[in-house]
């Protein structure tokens, strides 16, 4: 199941959490 | 339409600042987003979690239908 959009967002989120 | 990264990074600190009292439920969301990510739950999998942690905030959960793909969203309690 294609979700590019959620996974924009997971990738959005953690990245944050990375920083 | 595509939603862009800045739309993501809104949508986030809506939900921090909806729960800025209650920090574990941000932490939380942030669970659920790894374990998307490592594939270990699937896009039905984030819909039951984020519909029980952001149950009775209905504007956070319009918020993260729109990142849904098409025929799949979280419905809203009235």
């Amino acid at each position: 199941l294609a979700a590019p959009q959620l996974i924009m967002l997971a990738n959005v989120a953690l990245t944050g959490e990375v920083n | 339409q595509r939603l862009k990264v800045e739309d993501a990074l809104s949508y986030l600190d809506q939900v921090k600042l909806q729960f800025g009292n209650q920090p574990q439920v941000y932490n939380d969301f942030l669970d659920i987003m790894k374990e998307f990510k490592s594939q270990s739950i699937d896009t039905p999998g984030v819909i039951s979690r984020v519909s029980q942690l952001f149950k009775g905030h209905p504007d956070l959960i319009m918020g993260f239908n729109t990142f849904l793909p098409p025929g799949y969203k979280i419905e809203v309690q009235t």
